[in-house]
């Protein structure tokens, strides 16, 4: 019968693209945003 | 090359690539990075690193191996996969910075060359490390070095946006290279690496005109490839299954957010999907352009040829009548489908789809599925020329379908479920092949001389049927058409009540059109 | 009715691979840059933990429901990802402003006493990150220079 779609943790019924959270083929749950890399202006890289 | 390393020149590597690293993980790199960079060039000059061709390529191939050597000895720490880390980002930093500084800011040329001979470096000692570590080898290393690459030249910069569709390119066809076929140790680092969110924002999104699709799809294509002969039988272990569902969800992502590009590669990814994986191909098929409203196809008395999109011809980006080979065998089938000569053709069409007698793999499937496009798509043209629709009227009495009926009964039982599976694969969202093909099975059905061939065209719709979502829009339109329509008699059939739960299947089918 | 088909010899030996790489599966963070403070450490929670993200956290309107000392660590906490960017927004939302030589952020907390072109110059609430706490300041300048 093959998978249920809707379970493999992608929210397929958001508006939004679901690209750039994509937490990747083996992940069940989308990215957080704290796992997303962004280009946040340099002065936010206070290391 | 294999001469020798002047004397020295790996430790001389070695000493630059942890000065580097220090470099790169103190403060000030961190604030200013083009100024430790530059201070850097300086000392790889003066090691002579620059002096030419030879020994940058040797630079980066000891600096490369030092990094997979890290990874080897840290391996069961998985506390030093930080340790690995910061070597390999920085060891990735500085090329990216060589690549992006290289050569005149407009010259692009100087950048790629440097680019790609990276990328040849690494995939030559991956594909060594393979074959030496066999069954120990250790897809870490590689992972990172190609994802942190990938993500540092795809950064926001004016001098890497200019060169944006050289790098998707040299990386699709560094990945192309490492097709899981030829490096199936680094299988998942693979999958992980082409539907990485950034990889396929760039190549699918942001490369503009749509010019990373080609070569997004030839990546798929070698990824189906590489699964087909683990998917094709029912029970998959637990490796395979993992890799499967992960291609679910790469597939499930591009279904949603870009389908278009399933609707325009769907030909060339069905060639290599295993008959048998109905719902991943159920998948691709279900896929419809976004600015199209799918009218649902249980609303009664749907006039689906009334429908405004089901005359547009869907965009096909694979050249299906380039795969009718050989030569000869083409130019009969133009032959008689303009004047339905040589005779002969319809007797040898078996012949010449078959390739062996070995059951399970006796036809060309890609062959099958390029002929009944060709014929379909000139039946399409020809019903066109006389201003007509495809109807069940229009398409008969036709070369084209005298085609279709041939390998209806002239094929074997394995052969006519691969020229089932063809038409059925046409059976998409409202559009002219939709249309004639929907139109085309169900004529199949209603003029079959054995009740053989009515089964299995009921078996072909219906297993596409019964499996979990997602269905494509034409099967389900063609299946209510079959069982609704008194034309077809279908509930007259004995396989309609084989079985209880058969029978109880197709009323509830029936139920939910009424 | 095509029926199973046996693995050819080039297909075990894939397989043999595969099954190897199985148990060296890539995990997410592989492919993040490393994180300065807090890496991606899954750790089991009771299963009557929320196990999942709760749903629109990755949007600026959730953030602004966050407190500023929640916005502040996930500013100071998780810089380069999109959490720190949300943060900011959210942030600038409740009228807070970055000053990119201090790395600080301020907020009016009167009107300024004096505002020209280059600078405003007044009574602030500012964020110290090494104390960890909101503080006033009496008569700072802000240079426009400074804001992000």
């Amino acid at each position: 019968m093959g998978q249920d779609l809707m379970a493999l943790g992608l929210n397929l019924t958001s508006v939004e693209n679901l690209y750039p959270s994509f937490g990747g083929p083996f992940a069940d749950s989308p990215a957080r945003p704290q796992d997303i890399d962004y280009n946040v202006p340099p002065e936010y890289l206070i290391n | 090359t294999d001469i020798e390393d002047p004397p020295g020149f790996a430790e001389r590597t070695e000493f630059l690539l942890k000065d580097w690293i220090t470099i790169y993980h103190t403060q000030a790199a961190g604030r200013d990075p083009i100024k430790a960079f530059s201070i850097f060039v300086n000392k790889m000059n003066a090691y002579g690193i620059l002096k030419g061709d030879e020994p940058l390529t040797r630079f980066f191939r000891h600096a490369t191996q030092c990094c997979i050597d890290l990874t080897y000895r840290n391996m069961t720490d998985p506390g030093l996969k930080t340790k690995i880390f910061q070597w390999i980002d920085a060891y990735v930093r500085l090329i990216a910075l060589l690549v992006k500084h290289s050569g005149e800011s407009g010259n692009s040329s100087t950048k790629l060359n440097l680019l790609n001979k990276v990328l040849g470096i690494v995939v030559g000692i991956l594909l060594q490390d393979q074959e030496v570590h066999g069954t120990a080898f250790q897809q870490l290393g590689y992972n990172r070095i190609f994802i942190m690459l990938f993500l540092e030249l795809s950064a926001h910069d004016p001098v890497l946006e200019n060169i944006s569709l050289s790098v998707i390119t040299a990386f699709c066809h560094t990945f192309h290279i490492l097709r899981p076929s030829l490096a199936p140790g680094f299988c998942y680092s693979w999958l992980e690496l082409i539907s990485h969110r950034v990889f396929i924002g760039r190549i699918l999104a942001s490369i503009p005109q749509q010019k990373g699709w080609s070569m997004y799809s030839q990546l798929l294509i070698d990824l189906f490839k590489y699964l087909a002969p683990f998917l094709r039988n029912a029970e998959l272990a637990k490796p395979v299954q993992h890799l499967y569902k992960g291609t679910l969800r790469v597939l499930l992502v591009l279904l949603h957010d870009f389908p278009e590009f399933l609707c325009d590669y769907h030909f060339g990814f069905c060639d290599v999907i295993p008959p048998n994986c109905i719902q991943m191909r159920n998948l691709i098929l279900s896929a419809y352009p976004r600015n199209m409203r799918l009218p649902d196809p249980f609303t009664p008395n749907l006039k689906v040829d009334m429908l405004t999109d089901i005359g547009g011809a869907p965009r096909i980006f694979t050249n299906y009548a380039a795969a009718i080979t050989p030569q000869s065998f083409k130019k009969d089938l133009d032959s008689y489908l303009k004047a339905r000569s040589p005779v002969t053709f319809l007797s040898e069409l078996r012949s010449n789809l078959q390739i062996s007698n070995e059951p399970g793999s006796r036809y060309n499937i890609p062959l099958m599925n390029a002929l009944v496009l060709y014929v379909g798509t000139q039946a399409i043209a020809h019903i066109r020329s006389k201003n007509l629709g495809p109807t069940m009227a229009t398409i008969v009495h036709s070369a084209h379908m005298d085609i279709f009926q041939n390998l209806a009964v002239d094929l074997d039982n394995e052969g006519r479920y691969l020229f089932l599976n063809a038409i059925a694969n046409q059976l998409r969202y409202p559009n002219s092949h939709t249309h004639y093909f929907s139109c085309a099975i169900l004529y199949l059905f209603v003029e079959a001389n054995s009740e053989a061939i009515q089964e299995q065209i009921t078996r072909v719709l219906l297993e596409r049927l019964i499996v979990n979502r997602p269905h494509p829009w034409g099967l389900l339109i063609t299946f209510i058409e079959l069982i609704k329509n008194p034309q077809y008699k279908f509930w007259d059939h004995d396989f309609v009540h084989c079985a209880p739960e058969i029978e109880k299947l197709f009323e509830s089918v029936a139920n939910s059109c009424m | 009715p095509l029926g199973p088909s046996p693995l050819q010899k080039e297909h075990q030996i894939q397989f043999q691979m595969m099954e190897a790489a199985y148990y060296h599966l890539p995990t997410p963070s592989d492919s993040e840059r490393l994180r300065t403070y807090l890496q991606r450490q899954p750790v089991p929670t009771p299963q009557h933990y929320p196990q999942q993200q709760l749903p629109h956290s990755d949007t600026v309107e959730f953030f602004q429901r966050l407190s500023p000392e929640t916005l502040f660590f996930v500013f100071y906490y998780m810089e380069g990802t999109k959490a720190q960017y949300l943060a900011a927004k959210a942030l600038k939302k409740q009228s807070w402003r970055f000053h990119t030589k201090y790395m600080m952020w301020f907020q009016r907390h009167e009107e300024p006493k004096i505002i020209n072109e280059e600078f405003e110059q007044g009574t602030y609430i500012y964020f110290d990150y090494e104390k960890w706490g909101q503080r006033k300041k009496e008569g700072f300048t802000f240079e426009y220079k400074y804001l992000e």
